[in-house]
């Protein structure tokens, strides 16, 4: 399993420039 | 924004603008509370709480700058500590309550409903006493949260328990540019320079509390979710996770 397809949530909340919370 | 270079005032304006919020738990359950009942509502607010965390690890001057592999392996490793610094630091001003929400403050006795918790409640209660013996001062606690999120992962290669960080000198500077700004801020209290040095180790001891409560609430964590009675959200199982991983 790919680092990417492992921590999915935790990437897309660290990658996006819109803030985790609003994202969530 | 890069952190080498900043001046100590800085970095602790800085570290106070990132703190999250205290969060409401909202879906509160009827007491008494049961195992499966406390749970839901613990582990939803962690939950919560982790989406909070994030944002605040980006707005840590320095910590965007890092590899994605280097921010999900400090995360990764740091989360269950992170929480309850947090935990114990909005708890310090109620003695024998740990205050999980604005609306989920709960007593030592309300955690013997699930097995294997008042065990953990106890020793946040205690590290959390010795928060309040310090007179723990919002900007040591600023500084020293962001030491356990730093420095939790930073050195895990000695273990082979995770990969090693791509760019350990990246992190290791913010990690010495964060003691310069606690050591700053306690020399400032007009203590003694031994009472000084005292201070800071007496605050930097407290994070192998930390350290040990994170991976016993982690295994409790773990005998929760084998039970299978409690359903588990899924970024908290994905960073329950990657701890089994390891």
């Amino acid at each position: 399993t790919s680092l990417k397809e492992k921590h999915k949530i935790l990437h897309q909340l660290l990658q996006n420039s819109t803030s985790p919370v609003d994202l969530a | 924004s890069s952190i080498a270079g900043m001046p100590p005032d800085q970095v602790l304006l800085v570290l106070q603008g990132a703190e999250p919020p205290i969060l409401c738990a909202r879906q509160k359950m009827s007491r008494p509370y049961t195992e499966v009942t406390m749970m839901a509502m613990l582990t939803s607010m962690a939950d919560k709480e982790l989406v909070h965390m994030i944002a605040w690890a980006k707005k840590l001057p320095g910590f965007v700058q890092l590899s994605l592999h280097d921010q999900v392996q400090l995360l990764e490793s740091a989360w269950l500590e992170v929480l309850m610094i947090g935990l114990m630091w909005r708890s310090i001003h109620c003695p024998g309550k740990l205050i999980f929400a604005q609306d989920l403050i709960l007593d030592r006795d309300e955690s013997t409903c699930v097995e294997g918790m008042a065990e953990i409640f106890d020793m946040l209660l205690a590290t959390t006493s010795r928060f309040r013996l310090l007179k723990l001062k919002p900007e040591e606690f600023v500084c020293l949260k962001a030491i356990v999120l730093l420095n939790s992962g930073a050195f895990a290669f000695c273990t082979s328990t995770m990969e090693p960080l791509h760019d350990s000198t990246a992190v290791q500077i913010m990690l010495d540019t964060i003691t310069d700004a606690l050591v700053h801020y306690i020399s400032q209290s007009g203590c003694t320079v031994q009472q000084q040095s005292r201070r800071q180790a007496q605050l930097l001891l407290l994070l192998t509390h930390i350290r040990h409560m994170s991976n016993k609430g982690m295994e409790h964590l773990y005998s929760i979710k084998c039970k299978n009675t409690v359903p588990l959200y899924d970024l908290l199982l994905e960073m329950l996770d990657a701890h089994r991983l390891h």
